[in-house]
C-alpha cells in the first residue's frame, strides 16, 4: 500500500532536495500522510524544513547503522501530515563503514519493511553520487523520480543513471521503475532547453512528466525560512508548479 | 613555480566544472600554459572540452592507481596552451579501492611532484563530495577556489567546507589556503543574493573575489559544443566575466 519514491540524479544541483521537500509537502497538503527521508550527509532537506544541525539527534545514520528504528527517528514537521527522517553529517562515515557489510545495500529497505507508521508515501532525497547511500535509496524504492535541468551536463549524466537503474533491477529489485522525469528550473524559451527536452522526450517517452517547474525566486528563498514553497508563498509560480506536480503523480498512481 | 588550484565545493551544481574549464581556458588565452585535471567520475570537464567518453583512454584513474604518469595521460585540447587530464567512469571505483591504501590522499600530489611539463598553472575540477577524490585534490593543491551560488543551501555548506580545509591543513598541508570565493550565476538584484553575499563577505573578507559571473545562456551552451565559453562566444557576458576572473587571479598571484 505504501509507495516509496527516490528522488535521484548524480548530477549536482538539479533540484533534488527542492523537489523532495516540495513534493512531499504537496502530498501532505493534499491530505496524504507522507514521510520525507533525507539520505544526504549535507542534510539540505533537514535544514530546508527548519531543523537546525544537531549531531546528537537520531538520524538516517542511526537507522542505516542499526542503532535506531524508523519510528524512533521520525520527526513531526510544521506541515500537517508531513514527517521527516533527518540527516546528519555523521552520514558521511556510512559510505566507508558500510563498504564491507554484507547487507550494505538493504539497510534502508529492511528498516522500512519493519515500519508500521501511517504514511502512505515516502520520498527519499539522495546525494549527487551513485554511492552506497543512493544505492540504499534505490533498493528501498518502488520508483525513481528524476529531476533534470534542461542543460548539457545533466543530459550527459542520464545514460549512466539509467545503467545504474538497470543494474539495481537485475541485481536486487526487478520491480523498480521510473516514476517520471521532471524538468526543473525550466525556461522553455531557450534553444538549449528545447534541444535537451527533445532528447529527453525521445528517451523517456511519457515518463517525461507534463508538469515543469519554472525558475522562481520564491523556491530559492523558502528553505532559508525553513518552509516548503507552498507554505512560504502559496500563490507563487513555484508553489503552484509543485502542487501541480504532486497532483500529477497522485493521479498517475490513482491515489487521489 | 607551478601553482595548483583546486576548484572545490561539496554542494552540487554551483559551477565548479564551468569555472574550472573557463578559468583554465582564460589562463591559456592569456598565454599562460595551463593544465586542467578532471577529478570527477562524471567527467563533465572532459566532455565540456569536446572529448567523447572513452573507457580505454588513460585518465586520472590511471594516475591515481599508479598505472600511468601525468605525462603519459595529458591530452592537448583545441585551445592553445591548454592541456587536459581526462576523467573516466572507472574513477568511481577509486573511492572504494583507495579506502585502505596507505598513501590514499597523496596519489595526485605525488604524481604532480614527478611531472616536469611546461604548465605554469594547474586547475583541478572536483566532484560534489568531500570524498577521497576531493581529498586527493585538496592535498595536491596550493590553494582552493570556491565557486558559490548566492543561495541558501550553498551558504549552509560553507562551514563544512572550511572545516575540511582546516583538517587538511592540520593533517597534511599547512600551506593550503583559499585562493578566493567566486559568486557564480549571480543576480545581485535579489534580496536572497544580497543577504547571502553579505554573509560571505563577513566570513571571507577580501577572499571574496571582485569578479562575479552572471547567469548567461552562452555559458550553458558552450559545453554542448565542446568549447570554453570564450571560444564559443568571445563577446558574451559570460566570456568576458571568465576572462576578468582569470586576470584577477593572475594579478593577485603576480603572474601577469
Ligand atoms: N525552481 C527553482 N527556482 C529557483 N531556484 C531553484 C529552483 N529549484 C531549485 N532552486 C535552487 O537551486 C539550487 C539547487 O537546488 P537543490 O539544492 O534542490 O538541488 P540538488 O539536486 O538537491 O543539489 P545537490 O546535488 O547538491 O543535492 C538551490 O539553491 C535551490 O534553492
Ligand atoms: N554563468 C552561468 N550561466 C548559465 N548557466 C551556467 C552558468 N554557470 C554554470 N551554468 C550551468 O549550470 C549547471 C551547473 O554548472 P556545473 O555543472 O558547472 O556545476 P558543478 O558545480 O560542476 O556541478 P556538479 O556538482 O554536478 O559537479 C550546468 O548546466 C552549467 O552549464
Ligand atoms: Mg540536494
Ligand atoms: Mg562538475
Amino acid at each position: 500500500m505504501r509507495k516509496v519514491i527516490a528522488v535521484v540524479n548524480q548530477k549536482g544541483g538539479v533540484g533534488k532536495t527542492t523537489t523532495a521537500i516540495n513534493l512531499a509537502a504537496g502530498f501532505a497538503l493534499e491530505g496524504i500522510a507522507s514521510l520525507l527521508i533525507d539520505c544526504d550527509p549535507q542534510a539540505n532537506s533537514t535544514g530546508g524544513l527548519g531543523f537546525a544541525r544537531d549531531a546528537d539527534r537520531l538520524s538516517i545514520y542511526s537507522i542505516l547503522s542499526g542503532e535506531a528504528t524508523v519510528t524512533e527517528t521520525a520527526l513531526q514537521t510544521d506541515v500537517e501530515h508531513l514527517t521527516l527522517i533527518p540527516s546528519s553529517k555523521h552520514l558521511i562515515g556510512a559510505n566507508v563503514e558500510l563498504v564491507n557489510a554484507e547487507d550494505r545495500a538493504f539497510r534502508l529497505r529492511n528498516a522500512l519493511a519493519k515500519y508500521t507508521g501511517p504514511e502512505r508515501l515516502v520520498v527519499l532525497d539522495c546525494p549527487p553520487a551513485l554511492d552506497i547511500l543512493t544505492l540504499n535509496a534505490l533498493v528501498a524504492a518502488d520508483s525513481l523520480l528524476i529531476p533534470m535541468q534542461a542543460e548539457y551536463f545533466a543530459l550527459e549524466g542520464v545514460s549512466e543513471l539509467v545503467q545504474t537503474l538497470d543494474r539495481v533491477r537485475d541485481g536486487f529489485r526487478p520491480e523498480l521503475e521510473v516514476e517520471g522525469v521532471v524538468l526543473t528550473m525550466y525556461d522553455e524559451r531557450t534553444n538549449l532547453a528545447q534541444q535537451v527536452t527533445e532528447n529527453l522526450r525521445t528517451f523517456f517517452g511519457d515518463k517525461l512528466l507534463k508538469t515543469t517547474i519554472p525558475r522562481n525566486i520564491r523556491v530559492a528563498e523558502a528553505p532559508s525560512h525553513g518552509k516548503p514553497v507552498q507554505v512560504y508563498d502559496p500563490r507563487s509560480r513555484g508553489a503552484e508548479a509543485y502542487m501541480e506536480l504532486a497532483r500529477e503523480i497522485l493521479q498517475r498512481n490513482k491515489i487521489k
